[in-house]
């Protein structure tokens, strides 16, 4: 369970504040599966990083339970964040972050040796041949389609069983049938094994087709849905 | 118009062959408003890249009329190439490839000035204004959102007023009011100005919502559409 309250988080260039987050206010159950929406530029990405605990926010608490109790993440160590970020969530990231100096099978298996799940790289190439990849094992992130590098990133997010998985924009480089076999994938996530998935996505349609009542966000706030119908 | 006759072009990791273009065979007309689709590492980024001049194919030859006559482009010598792409071709990159130490003003303004166009400054604030970047002209790269990033590229590509546009997923991180609205700007560029555009999109929807008779392309190929019908 995710609960998010108060959370502000402004960036500063010269001495020009920009509210990415202006207030974020959500209760997120166990297992749950939302889509996350809005214009560009209004905060998802922001909001993914400090639920992954990339960033801290300015203002506000962001209470998860991933170990039998709700806890403050904003107030974590600096240890304590990392050993939450390597462990507990899986991020992919909106431009996927990969190693460069790591082929695809490594920058997967160094995500799983960090978590501590039995058989790390066993696990890894079984994920990457899930995802079409198999002959792509020792390619470096340079010599990947985009497509490619975004599914070694999806693997990696997921090769540590994370309890909660936070997805920006997963598909946006990848054609329509794998873009499918993700968000069923993501979606069987939270359906069988109980994992809370939020996917940042521009698709409107993907997002209706997987899952209902998404949330909404503009100007760093969450907006209601009867507001969002009227737009 | 464009001419791509027998292109092939294979990457090597190890002693493997990558056959990333297979037998390009294609006739594009002046003013051609065309979406190239296919899976994911199918060879769509490899040909923008031959076409844009910014790799050579193995073989083949790729002829484009841009000055008056048709110019075999895979026979001229870097600088005819270095001229090519600074003036004559906008190329929307799949990851932006925006200079990390400029601000998005100043990345627009540096392609202005290399295609020699009048006003370069005040046409870079204009089309970034157009993109709904005024108040983000003096952020560097870092401190912009993913759609912010990629209009900032999209600007850049225009700013030039180029003959030619190659546009590699230029709507995939943006809100769907954006990217119609950049469709319906580079269909004008087509329709209206006699500018040849190119889009790779993974989106089938806005491909058939802008465009017909798109260009399949499968394993480095360009497959027939009585072919794709029945997949
Ligand atoms: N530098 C490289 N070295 C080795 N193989 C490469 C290199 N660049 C691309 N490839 C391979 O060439 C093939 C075509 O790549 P390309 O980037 O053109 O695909 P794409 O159609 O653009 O894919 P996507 O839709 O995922 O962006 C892929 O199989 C890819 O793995
Ligand atoms: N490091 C930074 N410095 C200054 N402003 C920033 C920085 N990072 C993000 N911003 C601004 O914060 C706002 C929110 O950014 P964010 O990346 O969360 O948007 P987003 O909703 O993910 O957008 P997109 O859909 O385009 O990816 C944007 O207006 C952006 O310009
Ligand atoms: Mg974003
Ligand atoms: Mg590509």
């Amino acid at each position: 369970q995710i609960i998010i309250k108060d959370v502000m988080k402004s960036y500063y260039t010269g001495d020009i504040e920009v509210r990415a987050l202006n207030g974020i206010n959500l209760k997120i159950k166990k297992g749950a599966f939302k889509m996350i929406l809005g214009p560009s530029g209004c905060g998802k990405s922001t909001l993914l990083n400090v639920l992954g605990g990339l960033d801290s926010p300015d203002k506000g608490e962001i209470l998860i339970n991933f170990d039998g109790s709700m806890r403050d993440i904003t107030k974590f160590s600096k240890d304590q964040l990392t050993l939450y970020r390597r462990q507990k969530i899986g991020i992919i990231f909106q431009f996927y972050n990969l190693i460069p100096i790591l082929t695809a099978l490594e920058n997967v298996e160094l995500a799983a040796r960090f978590s501590n799940i039995e058989n790390p790289k066993k696990k890894s190439i079984e994920l990457l041949t899930e995802f079409g990849l198999t002959e792509k094992l020792d390619h470096y992130p340079n010599q990947l389609s985009g497509g490619e590098q975004q599914r070694v990133a999806i693997a990696r997010a997921l090769v540590k069983d994370p309890v909660l998985i936070l997805a920006d924009e997963p598909t946006g480089n990848l054609d329509t049938k794998k873009s499918n076999d993700i968000y069923r994938l993501l979606k069987n996530m939270a359906v069988k094994y109980g994992k809370t998935v939020l996917i940042v996505t521009h698709d409107e349609d993907m997002a209706n087709k997987y899952a209902e009542k998404h949330i909404f966000i503009r100007d760093g706030k969450i907006i209601k849905s009867e507001e969002v119908a009227h737009k």
